[in-house]
């Protein structure tokens, strides 16, 4: 949902 | 080959049942390390990363890394045929495109195989920093699922508010809001305390839906840790006892 976070935003790709 | 063997077989069942609700298909890791799984749910807002070291195992053996993509939904159908006394040992050869679960019963009159395909699943792996957080609280397991669960029946989301007080959880949902403070106690049996560690007052606001799925790894530990810092996404972390975790990331509500 648009007022909630993607939690890969917070995170590095490995 | 990888071969992993399990005397208290319901922990498996448990771990399985902690994540399924959250994650469709996954990619287990084997490694010398343990059997390890990072994966995220559907819409990319929550994380759970699972660890059960190999010397938790009463036998483990893994002679090159190996990746295991298994739907839960399925692999859970398997390990409920598994009974809560039942040794599970799992199986896999290197080139194999199955993963057989062995069931053993104690008195070892009942053994049974069951044969799960493996498929292959395009994930992402995310690097996780450690991270000094501002406020880690711990507190019984089953008293975090029962907030979490009265919580939901007022409203959607819950605000975490944790200072030298206490823990404060906080909904307000269309028939009205509704406040629950959990207060630093040391003075009772250790299972039951709920211990604040603050470096600085942090408040944080969460979707409860996430929240009551991590809660499905309550069997697993008479505690839960939170870990919450400003603007991060919080730890949910379930202690294995002498074999591992299961940790959940969650990311805040963006705030208006």
């Amino acid at each position: 949902s648009p007022d909630q976070h993607d939690i890969t935003s917070f995170f590095s790709q490995r | 080959m990888f071969e992993a063997r399990l005397v208290q077989g319901s922990l498996l069942k448990k771990v399985l049942e902690s994540i399924k609700d959250l994650v469709t298909d996954a990619n287990f890791d084997c490694s010398n390390n343990g059997f390890a799984l990072q994966a995220m749910d559907s819409s990319h807002v929550s994380l759970v990363a699972l660890l059960l070291r190999s010397d938790g195992f009463e036998h483990y053996r893994c002679d090159r890394n190996m990746t295991m993509g298994m739907n839960l939904s399925n692999m859970s159908k398997m390990l409920k045929c598994a009974g809560n006394e039942d040794i599970i040992t799992m199986k896999a050869d290197d080139t194999g495109d199955v993963v057989t679960f062995m069931f053993e019963s104690p008195d070892q009159d009942k053994i049974s195989d069951f044969e799960l395909k493996l498929m292959d699943i395009d994930s992402e792996h995310l690097g996780i920093p450690d991270t000094e957080y501002a406020a880690t609280v711990k507190m019984p397991s089953s008293e975090f699922m029962r907030i979490c669960r009265d919580l939901s029946s007022i409203g959607d989301t819950v605000t975490i508010s944790v200072s030298k007080d206490g823990v404060k959880f906080s909904t307000t949902g269309d028939i009205g809001q509704a406040n629950i403070t959990c207060r630093q106690n040391t003075s009772v049996d250790k299972e039951e305390q709920t211990i604040i560690e603050l470096q600085e007052p942090v408040t944080l606001t969460f979707a409860l839906r996430y929240l009551n799925s991590f809660t499905k790894a309550t069997p697993l530990a008479p505690t839960v840790q939170l870990q919450m810092s400003k603007e991060l996404p919080v730890v949910v972390q379930y202690l294995i006892a002498d074999m591992g975790y299961v940790r959940y990331y969650l990311a805040p509500k963006i705030e208006d």
